[in-house]
């Protein structure tokens, strides 16, 4: 029952780069292991490889152990700083590592707020249609303000504002969307 | 697993007692600005034992009790109850309904039940740790927050990683 | 020419006021200073006035000066803390309070950044109706992935990645949107 | 006085010579994610004196220069050119057009012009003073950074009023 962390970051990472195949067609996603740098502003990047630091033992079997870098090589670009990444492209590249951690060990929920509003048309799709691919392995549960997004729901629920000042809640299935609106 | 409903009262904007039923595959809650959708997932990470009022936007853990409102007073007390369809037996338990409840009142004691029997933290976040739900929670993304899957520290991921491990 | 802050102060708040009353109708705006508080996390509450710190010296005349603190009462709810608001009405406050300065003092032009990303229709439509009562007075420039707010362009740039992997700019006026698509 | 054009050579994905032409009123620019949008309000920030490279997302200041793709290989120098329309006499110069230009290369050194004129960043940074906009640069929102005008803290805001003042 019990695993490793080795074994669980390997089928992430293999997951992951599948999961960019999808997200970021032609495009390339790396997740590696590096040594803890206590000075590291967790921007993945060569030059963090390039001073480690004496302050903190390493080593996969140290405390804290090596952490996760992401690495993303969107279509037609070269990899660089994922600081410079755009909103969709961050978006997406977290989205891609989410879904690549759900893959190699499904948690039974998700709770989804807003994740995809930075994303344009073409990447919405891209989103949703992962959504749809696992929807029968885990339960997902998505908050947002996007039409394509309310029409892959099974079931949709209507928050309101009520006149005395506090929240109400309807709930319909998805033939009634109309009305919901 | 799934989970099967949210029970809410005197959280956040939710003062009257309001129950959600979900059911398997993808639910979608939509509704306009400051309606109360992201303190329904506020409600989710708050029974699942969160320690950290920034983390639901608050600064104080009181911060979660309906504090009144033009057409209704405030309330004394906030309660939220998850209730996990459990039949896969996920769950490290042998009920098939997971219940999980926490409650805070205003002078700030949070008491936890589990399927109706008081509860410590460790004990609520043990389960959910049996899921997957670490003390990261990265399977709750909240409003505005996707990138920090991104932006976290190479540290930050491995935690996720271990967590699920 | 030069003004004091005490009069900037006071005309931005006013705006702000009504600022408020446009994006929060039958809501309520406040901007009021406070003695400087090192501690003060940024947000908004009664209790911050409560613990003021002797580590820095008091009053509008000091280094550093009174702080401004913005307080938003959304209609129908009992004001509090700032960071309890929605993501949509965290993006009205910010943008009450910039077209308070600008009404205040206008500059010259405005870049918007996707700054009506988290609005929903009704609230997008108010915004939109505040760029449309200003475009006289000044320029906008509005990056965004919404439809709405394209359509009160004069003037529509589409940005496009090559196939070369770098950026390229078309220039239409509105007349040619559907091209632009 | 508005910007009647932003020039870019060499800047983030602006590899090529780009001249983009405004008029007065509402621009809406638009396209996919990861096109180059932020990329010009990036330039605009840049050109206007911006000395912190996480600003403008980079992590040290050249990382404004385009560093290459599978098309294109790296540029030495990047450059920006922001051509403001003076006829109302806004900017405290004499001229009609005030064109300001900043430039990069790789190993670090920046340049800047004021109408052909070498200049210092502090002649630039009085320029845009000039039009309220100060070191906080309030009129150009970033990307996800609206929130900040709320979430800021009290001194923050001042220091916009100061700048408008
Ligand atoms: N303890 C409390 N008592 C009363 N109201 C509260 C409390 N805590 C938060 N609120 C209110 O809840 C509202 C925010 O609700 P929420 O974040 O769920 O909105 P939302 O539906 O997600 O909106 P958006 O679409 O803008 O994200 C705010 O107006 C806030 O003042
Ligand atoms: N120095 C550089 N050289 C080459 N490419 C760069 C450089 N700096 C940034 N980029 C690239 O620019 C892209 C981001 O562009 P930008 O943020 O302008 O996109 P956008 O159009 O705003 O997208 P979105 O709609 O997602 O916000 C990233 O892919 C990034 O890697
Ligand atoms: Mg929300
Ligand atoms: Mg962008």
């Amino acid at each position: 029952i019990e695993t490793t962390f080795a074994e669980v970051f390997e089928a992430t990472r293999g997951h992951f780069e599948d999961m960019v195949q999808v997200l970021f067609p032609g495009g390339k996603g790396v997740l590696r292991l590096v040594e803890p740098d206590p000075d590291e502003a967790g921007v993945a990047s060569e030059a963090d490889d390039e001073e480690p630091s004496d302050e903190e033992p390493r080593g996969p079997g140290s405390r804290g152990g090596a952490g996760i870098v992401l690495e993303i090589k969107p279509p037609r670009k070269a990899p660089r700083s994922m600081s410079l990444l755009s909103g969709g492209e961050k978006a997406l590249a977290a989205i891609a590592f989410l879904f690549g951690l759900f893959l190699a060990r499904p948690c039974p929920f998700y709770v989804l707020d807003e994740v995809e509003a930075a994303l344009d048309d073409l990447n919405l799709g891209r989103f949703l249609s992962l959504v749809r691919r696992y929807q029968d392995r885990t339960q997902f549960i998505v908050i947002t303000h996007q039409r394509r997004t309310m029409e892959i729901a099974d079931r949709l629920y209507g928050v309101a504002m009520d006149a005395d000042g506090t929240s109400r809640v309807l709930s319909r299935r998805l033939t009634s969307l109309q009305e919901a609106e | 697993a799934f989970l099967s409903a949210i029970r809410m009262k005197g959280f956040k904007t939710f003062a009257r007692s309001t129950e959600l039923l979900f059911e398997r595959g993808v639910s979608v809650i939509i509704g306009p600005n400051g309606s109360g959708k992201s303190n329904i997932s506020d409600a989710v990470l708050w029974a699942l034992g969160e320690q950290s009022p920034t983390s639901i936007r608050g600064r104080t853990m009181q911060d979660v009790i309906f504090s009144g409102s033009d057409g209704q007073r405030s309330a004394a007390v906030a309660e939220v109850t998850l209730l996990f369809d459990n039949s896969s037996g996920v769950f490290p338990m042998e009920y098939g309904e997971i219940e999980i409840t926490r409650r805070v009142a205003r002078d700030g004691a949070s008491e936890y039940r589990i399927n109706g029997a008081a509860s410590r933290l460790l004990d609520v976040q043990d389960l959910a740790a049996a899921v997957g739900l670490g003390r990261e929670m990265h399977s709750v993304i909240s409003q505005g927050k996707v990138d920090e899957l991104v932006n976290s520290t190479p540290a930050t991921r491995r935690a996720l990683v271990e967590d699920a491990a």
